[in-house]
């Protein structure tokens, strides 16, 4: 699949930390993550959305992403993920 | 945000439409009626009752708010996020509901563009009462919004919602554990939605009792004032025997806790010793602090030593405060400081001569009378005394309920000469002048 554009990054690594599928982002350090936890997020987001679990940042998940939806979180907070030594 | 399954401990909960959306084509007793049928969503099927109050104090305060609001999750304009709650827990927002007041608000409407109130509002209320976002496409608690879920008079919960709140709730008593879930018996839609509180809309006519024609249930002074009941309904007269309101008001929507169900009261009465008010309904009875149900409650009677098949009248007799109750021929004498019957009861043939073996119900009045009703007339026993006044009984309809003509509600029965004054009382109202009688609580 093409490479998602900047901003629709942006956007889903946002949409994704406030709906408890990455940790919040910390306010001094911001978001830095690895490409594998942000496929893993994702991949979470479209399984619990009904979607195919592609963990790419895709047309219908983007879409997704813009419908009108319940502020809280659908998963409690997630644990900051452990890395790998 | 309190980790989720919470749930409340409480079962009588309060709501409160605090804010109301600005730019809404939805007027406020829509946006009202709105909420209580979709909380009555929830309510019915879950032992949660659901009422409406007046002040700050609700469980869950409903706001429309709009882009930052002091909570952490700022709305952001239409679309994107639309409402969220809290869940249940000792924080002072649990169960409170925020609606974004920059989406277009709609019910029963065709716009593509606009949001369903009733759908958002049965999600959010989940929320509310402790369930969290499923991944499941076809629950209310999946995160998106679906569009209208329909008319909130026959919305029925998806099976999985049902199931996930009775695993924190219970199951509501009224809902038959054998009842197939999905059944497609018939359900008694209630009317459209209305104003659940709304006075000036008046009952069909059919169904409610009148005044100047029926006999009643039950007869109380409650806080000085008289209340009749009959069926699902009751009169109040305030303290200078003046009806409230020539209707009769709905019970369950004042008295709130008594079961929505119930066709009516056997006897109430008001308990000397903490000013509670006691509703008996055949084996079983409530407390009420005020107009609210306690916790706990019905209870069975047994818990006054009565048997069961309850009782037709019980008052508290100003002369010794202790608390008379009638079932057909036989009486019971309690005493509301021991909490016990006294000995030598049930017995035969009660203290006051002269009124009648069976009573619809009996009641204290201020003049330290107590007074005797049965079908559609009443009896006057004075104080200290113990036997009924001579010139007994009189029409209680005329001499309580402002009817001239006891057998029907004629023209001068609110007004024009003639309008006779109740024994003992010289009357003050305007019906001599032709004016209408009315009178106002509060």
């Amino acid at each position: 699949a093409p490479a998602p554009r900047a901003e629709d990054l942006s956007l889903g690594v946002e949409w994704l930390s406030r709906f408890g599928y990455l940790p919040p982002a910390d306010p001094a350090a911001g978001q830095l993550q690895t490409q594998e936890e942000l496929a893993k997020a994702i991949a979470a987001m479209q399984r619990f959305a009904g979607l195919e679990a592609t963990g790419v940042l895709d047309e219908a998940t983007l879409a997704l992403m813009k419908t009108p939806r319940c502020s809280l979180p659908d998963l409690p907070a997630a644990a900051p993920f452990r890395r790998r030594r | 945000q309190a980790p989720a399954p919470t749930r409340w401990s409480k079962r009588n909960l309060s709501w409160r439409v605090r804010t109301f959306p600005r730019a809404s084509s939805l007027g406020r007793d829509t946006v009202r009626a709105l909420m209580h049928y979709a909380l009555k969503v929830w309510s019915d099927i879950t032992p949660l009752n659901f009422h409406e109050v007046a002040g700050s104090t609700a469980d869950i305060q409903i706001d429309f708010s709009k882009a930052e609001h002091n909570d952490r999750y700022p709305f952001d304009g239409p679309g994107g996020t639309v409402a969220h709650a809290f869940f249940p827990g000792d924080h002072h927002t649990a169960g409170d509901t925020h609606f974004d007041d920059d989406e277009a608000w709609t019910f029963r409407s065709s716009d593509a563009h606009g949001m369903d109130l009733f759908a958002v509002a049965v999600h959010e209320f989940g929320h509310a009462i402790g369930l969290s976002h499923v991944a499941a496409t076809h629950s209310i608690m999946q995160p998106y919004y679906q569009g209208p879920v329909g008319d909130p008079l026959h919305y029925g919960l998806p099976y999985a919602d049902r199931v996930r709140v009775w695993q924190l709730y219970g199951v509501r008593e009224s809902v038959s554990p054998t009842a197939q879930p999905d059944s497609t018996e018939p359900r008694e839609p209630p009317h459209l939605p209305e104003p659940p509180d709304n006075r000036s809309s008046t009952p069909t006519q059919r169904d409610v009792p009148h005044r100047c024609t029926t006999h009643f249930d039950a007869v109380a002074q409650i806080r000085g004032e008289a209340f009749f009941f009959k069926g699902t309904y009751f009169w109040r007269l305030t303290r200078d025997r003046h009806l409230v309101s020539l209707q009769p008001a709905q019970t369950h929507r004042f008295w709130r806790g008594l079961p929505l169900h119930l066709d009516g009261v056997d006897a109430v009465y008001e308990r000397t010793t903490d000013h509670k008010i006691v509703f008996f309904k055949g084996d079983r009875y409530w407390v009420f602090k005020d107009t609210h149900a306690e916790e706990g409650f019905p209870r069975p009677v047994s818990d006054f030593g009565l048997p069961p098949g309850g009782v037709d009248a019980a008052f508290s007799w100003a002369h010794n405060d202790k608390t008379y109750f009638f079932k057909g021929q036989l009486y019971w004498r309690y005493d509301e400081h021991t909490r016990r019957m006294d000995p030598g009861h049930p017995a035969q043939s009660p203290p006051w001569r002269g009124v009648p073996s069976t009573l619809d119900d009996a009641m204290r009045w201020s003049d330290g009378a107590a007074y005797f009703f049965r079908g559609r007339e009443y009896w006057k026993v004075p104080d200290s005394e113990l036997a009924a006044a001579p010139g007994y009984p009189q029409s209680t309809a005329r001499d309580w309920l402002a009817c001239r003509d006891p057998q029907g509600d004629s023209a001068g029965a609110e007004g024009g000469a003639g309008a006779h004054a109740p024994p003992g009382q010289h009357d003050h109202s305007h019906s001599e002048d032709g004016y209408q009688v009315c009178a106002c609580s509060s």
